[in-house]
């Protein structure tokens, strides 16, 4: 799965997701990633979401939008997104990660899997990683 | 406002040897998105782009190189968001399309609905002029073999994508 989030300067906020969904699957299983709310929101009051990991249990607890949903009750954007990624991970034991920008364009990274590979660009540096806790950054 | 765009290339036990190929391909990501940002672009235009560029990236599992189902064979899905208006696109169990994430933005423009699906969602490709690909064009060596391990081994369907299991997660 593949995604982004953004901020534009205007403060506009979107999401995007897309996806081949997971390996040795059923024809005509469809993932997180086709429903707004599990694999991808945006809200110009709130932030916006893009999700991966195990699919079927990414819907089951609508991600995206309860990222979201704990940023609104006053969350920061790395905190809401861990926390939603460690309630599912304990409930039904698979994993997963997601990437958050808030309307004020904070960020969050988070993911219950051994690796998931991110970056984005702030200024003249990017920021990147794909192990837990890594972040690493150079000049463009 | 400082414009900021963020992308990820998936999460699971991805292999040691794929680690090289993720990290380069979302930092082109990135910065492509951000490039769009900084020229004064809107988010949706960024984040469609972006989401572009790693679909095209066939070490990630979305466009070309996405993970095959029990036939064989590649079905994607996709969706975006407008966060100005809460405006929304899907698509579900595509094929043989290059880029989803903009059928996605044209089911958000140019229908009444959110999600299309199967035939349907081509259907609309076709007549919204996206080019069908012959089939098997999105499917790489490295899907084949991922698949073929799956088959022989079974295992998890949940983290897929290890020494034991070469595939990659949804």
């Amino acid at each position: 799965t593949v995604g982004a989030v953004a901020l534009d300067s205007q403060g506009h906020l979107a999401a995007a997701t897309s996806t081949g969904g997971i390996n040795g699957k059923m024809v005509g299983r469809s993932s997180d990633t086709s429903l707004i709310g599990s694999g991808t929101y945006a809200d110009d009051e709130i932030g916006g979401v893009s999700t991966t990991g195990h699919g079927d249990s990414i819907i089951k607890v609508c991600m995206a939008y309860a990222i979201l949903k704990n940023i609104e009750n006053g969350s920061d954007p790395q905190k809401a997104t861990q926390s939603v990624l460690d309630k599912m991970s304990a409930k039904l034991n698979n994993t997963a990660g997601a990437i958050t920008i808030s309307k004020t364009g904070e960020i969050g990274v988070g993911f219950s899997s051994k690796r998931m590979s991110w970056a984005y660009q702030k200024a003249d540096t990017i920021y990147f990683g794909i192990e837990q806790e890594e972040v690493q950054s150079e000049k463009v | 406002m400082e414009p900021i765009l963020i992308v990820h290339g998936g999460a699971g036990d991805i292999k040691d040897s794929r680690v090289p190929d993720k990290i380069k391909g979302v930092k082109i990501a990135a910065k492509a998105g951000y490039k769009i940002l900084k020229n004064g672009g809107t988010a949706l235009d960024a984040v469609e782009t972006a989401v572009r560029i790693l679909e095209d990236d066939e070490s990630m599992n979305a466009g070309r190189g996405s993970v095959l189902n029990l036939d064989g064979e590649v079905e994607m899905d996709a969706s975006i968001m407008d966060g100005s208006t809460l405006a929304a696109g899907a698509v579900t169990i595509v094929r043989d399309i290059a880029h989803p994430i903009s059928l996605a933005r044209l089911v958000m423009e140019r229908t009444p609905h959110v999600l299309l699906a199967g035939p349907g969602a081509n259907k609309f490709a076709e007549e919204q002029g996206i080019p069908r690909l012959l089939p098997g064009s999105l499917i790489t060596p490295f899907a084949k073999e991922a698949l073929k391990e799956f088959k022989k081994k079974g295992g998890s369907l949940t983290e897929i994508g290890g020494k034991d299991n070469p595939g990659d997660v949804g």
